[in-house]
């Protein structure tokens, strides 16, 4: 048996809002550790994953290791037809593992839906890219920004073309684009420490100079889950796809890998 | 002008 209970509104509500314009099905994995998801984007240019620890929910129980695919839409509108201060409990029992239930029960515990939703098969989902979670030493930079900042970052250059060129060397990171009425560059003059301050924008490791290009609708979705955070982590490789990460308590985390473009 | 990569072009294994 898997059963999760949180309030209205919290976090993981949150992030699966911000997620559904990039995600329509998703890959869950329950364990005792926590709630994982793993989607990808119709178009096979972002990966999300995300993991919300235990501890996050308000209580959290998981008997047996369950994987399941879940229309994240379908569940999102579920969640919205709950009421302020609702407690919502998403449950999957051993018996019957073709959907799950999800309750919402009123403050006063004088009202209580529940609503089954349809499991759907999320496997094509479910990408082995796990060794990409441990391979920060991979990425050639990694900086650390207030997720505020990097929203407006996104915006700022979306007026002016659909791609941005992040560049990062040990003396500036910078958001730049070129379109036709005009261009955008935006520079930071970043800190260098281990521990980055919320308010600043902080190089945290760097193997050499380093610059990617990207569509900034990707980017623009990645910014909108962020805001959820105060703090974004961002990796450059010419290797691996962009990492975009916030994390959630101390072993959560949601992180996007999104493929960059290329000069043909 | 840009083309836009997959993931696949990063990993194989799906």
């Amino acid at each position: 048996m898997f059963e999760l209970t949180m309030a209205k509104g919290s976090i993981l509500q949150g992030v699966l809002e911000a997620i559904l314009d990039l995600v329509n099905v998703a890959n869950v994995d329950c364990s005792s550790k926590g709630f994982s998801l793993q989607a990808l984007d119709t178009e096979h240019v972002v990966f999300l994953s995300l993991f919300f620890p235990s501890e996050v929910f308000r209580s959290y129980r998981c008997d047996e290791d369950c994987s399941m695919g879940i229309a994240i839409a379908d569940m999102v509108d579920l969640l919205r037809a709950s009421n302020d201060g609702d407690i919502i409990t998403i449950k999957v029992t051993d018996q019957n593992f073709e959907d799950i239930t999800i309750t919402f029960e009123s403050p006063d515990k004088t009202k209580t839906t529940d609503m089954d939703l349809q499991l759907v098969d999320a496997r094509s989902h479910r990408l082995k890219i796990s060794e990409w979670h441990d391979m920060e030493s991979e990425y050639q930079a990694i900086f650390c920004m207030p997720s505020a900042q990097f929203m407006l970052n996104c915006k700022s250059l979306s007026v002016i073309d659909d791609d941005v060129v992040i560049r990062v060397n040990e003396e500036v990171i910078s958001f730049s684009t070129k379109g036709k009425s005009g261009c955008v560059n935006i520079s930071h003059v970043p800190n260098k420490t281990d521990n980055p301050e919320k308010a600043s924008v902080t190089l945290t490791h760097m193997r050499g100079p380093v610059s990617l290009t990207l569509n900034l609708r990707y980017m623009k979705s990645c910014a909108k889950v962020s805001t959820l955070f105060d703090q974004v982590k961002i990796g450059l490789s010419t290797k691996l796809p962009l990492m975009v990460e916030c994390k959630i308590a101390e072993k959560g985390y949601i992180r996007y890998f999104v493929a960059p473009k290329i000069t043909e | 002008s840009r083309k836009q990569m997959k993931l696949s072009a990063f990993f194989s294994g799906k």
